[in-house]
């Protein structure tokens, strides 16, 4: 408390320069979770491996236009069952607590491995919850890859619905297309599902208020 | 509007900037890698009261001289955030999801008297 110095807004005593940059740091913290809509900062338990968080962020930013008001969010995926066959596995993604946003762009990116026989056919099922014996699935999209590497599959938006809060799983069930019959009879593994070049989700969403778009457009 | 100076005792804006390791929270905020927290203080005697707190026309400044000659000043008048900009933050929520979001009115640019 500096004896001389006045306080130029209320005429009280000014604070010392170690307790004012206390003070500015704690609103500095408060400010930011106020403007996440956070109560307290997030213990990560799983933090993503560097080099994939890197190689993800470097892959968005191509041309990538973040929305007004909106959200972008890389979600990666843990595997939670892969399968004895040469590609098909189950991806359980764990997202933000949906707010009152709309989702309104989805790709799922898949890192095809160099063992790829010719042409993969793939089916991405969304997997709900038990119901009777098998699980439920809904056909989300299914594409043709022909070459190895990194590939966006688009997703319908409106198919995402996590069934339980916050936990979306898709069941991705692909084969060799015919042609190149030596290979196909080789089980080998034809997707990266671990690692650093695992897969994750690519989600945009914007506020739900309504006629949002209508107000930008006027 | 003037960034505030030790002795500027009117209106002004005072600037601060918090870089994220200061609050320890590197490990979760990617991007930036901090922000202006900048805030408003100052008096705002009469004649100021409702300034824009920017490069005034001349049409204010009459203005302020006509009030400043008013002997009955209306009421207290607050130094205020007359303009704010979002900050765009990219960070680590708790299930490890990268989310990159705009978070508005974060960083004031202007103070007035309201």
């Amino acid at each position: 408390q500096g004896a001389e110095s006045v306080c130029p807004s209320c005429g009280g005593p000014t604070l010392e320069p170690q307790a004012e940059r206390a003070l500015v740091l704690e609103l500095a913290k408060q400010q930011i979770l106020e403007g996440l809509q956070l109560t307290s900062r997030p213990r990560i338990t799983h933090p993503p491996p560097q080099a994939a968080l890197t190689r993800a962020l470097r892959r968005l930013q191509q041309g990538s236009v973040a929305p007004e008001n909106g959200e972008e969010v890389i979600s990666f995926a843990t595997i939670t069952d892969s399968s004895t066959s040469t590609c098909s596995s189950m991806l359980t993604f764990h997202l933000p607590t949906p707010r009152s946003y709309h989702l309104y762009h989805a790709r799922l990116w898949l890192h095809v491995l160099p063992t790829l026989p010719g042409t993969l056919s793939l089916r991405i099922f969304r997997w709900g919850p038990r119901r009777k014996r098998r699980g439920s699935r809904v056909l989300l999209a299914e594409h043709q890859m022909t070459t190895p590497g990194w590939h966006a599959l688009t997703l319908p938006s409106s198919g995402l619905r996590a069934e339980e809060p916050g936990v979306l799983k898709l069941r991705l069930d692909c084969r060799p297309l015919e042609g190149n019959s030596t290979a196909a009879r080789q089980p080998r593994w034809l997707l990266d599902t671990t690692g650093e070049q695992r897969p994750f989700l690519e989600l945009k969403t914007r506020p739900n208020e309504p006629g949002a778009g209508r107000a930008r457009r006027r | 509007t003037p960034t505030c100076e030790p002795e500027t005792p009117l209106c002004c804006r005072r600037d601060h900037y918090v870089d994220f390791q200061d609050l320890g929270w590197r490990d979760w905020i990617l991007q930036p890698e901090g922000y202006q927290l900048n805030f408003c203080s100052g008096q705002c005697p009469p004649h100021l009261a409702g300034s824009p707190g920017i490069a005034a026309s001349f049409h204010s400044a009459v203005f302020s001289l006509l009030k400043a000659n008013n002997p009955w000043p209306l009421g207290t008048s607050c130094c205020v955030p007359t303009a704010r900009r979002p900050l765009s933050l990219l960070y680590l929520d708790r299930d490890g999801n990268v989310v990159k979001t705009d978070v508005p009115d974060m960083v004031v640019e202007a103070c007035g008297c309201s």
